[in-house]
């Protein structure tokens, strides 16, 4: 799966 | 930034403020579980570390601060100003049951080997069994307040709305995080039946049983 490089969510 | 997120982030809001106001007004933590408290308070502790190395927008900065402020808050109101009032007695959950094992998982089951990583795992994991502390003392006093209920239930349509996130952001930004999609739909099952009996009972009778 894709690894999110930054997480932008709360 | 969608609708989606942007209402499910005031829900959750709405949520957080909901309790720690009716806490206040009412000088009074009866029939509110303080280790699920205790478990939002870790949950956004260890999932906002990264307020200190990486920086996303004034929204996102901002509404980490308040989220991690209230939650505090409402611990330190329940253990500390109202404790007298709290009903430790039917708050009886094994919260090492929970965090042992989230712990275990985050360590096996991440995007990244890194300590920061690890615990942003963690928290999406613990996230999404946090409430059940809450949940089980419901059903062990067979009885909630409305205003309880309302709490649960902005909680519950914030972790919906992020479902929908997602989905938005899947089509749109081909954005596709598995652990916190997968932990997502765990938390929302969660509040299924509570939103059948919120449904069918609060607004009907204003009394959750």
């Amino acid at each position: 799966t894709d690894v999110p490089a930054i997480h932008d969510e709360l | 930034m969608n609708v989606f997120r942007l209402t499910g982030d005031l829900s959750h809001l709405a949520a957080i403020i909901i309790l720690l106001l009716k806490i206040w007004k009412t000088r009074s933590c009866a029939g509110i579980s303080g280790k699920s408290q205790i478990l939002f308070a870790l949950v956004f502790t260890t999932r906002y570390l990264d307020l200190l190395t990486s920086f996303i927008s004034l929204y996102n900065t901002c509404m980490k601060i308040i989220y991690v402020g209230c939650a505090y808050a409402t611990v330190y109101l329940i253990y500390a100003k109202f404790r007298a009032t709290y009903d430790g007695n039917h708050d009886t959950f094994r919260i090492e049951f929970l965090v042992v094992p989230v712990g275990g998982l985050a360590f096996l089951v991440n995007h990244d080997f890194s300590p920061l990583e690890i615990l942003w795992t963690f928290s999406i994991y613990l996230e999404s069994v946090a409430i059940l502390p809450q949940l089980f003392m419901i059903s062990k006093t067979g009885e909630a307040e409305t205003i309880t209920t309302h709490y649960l239930f902005c909680l519950g349509v914030y972790r919906a709305l992020y479902l929908f996130n997602w989905i938005w952001r899947f089509y749109f930004e081909g954005f596709f995080d598995m652990i916190a999609i997968v932990a997502g739909v765990v938390q929302t099952i969660l509040y299924c039946d509570f939103f059948y009996l919120y449904v069918t009972k609060v607004n009907a009778v204003q009394r959750f049983q």
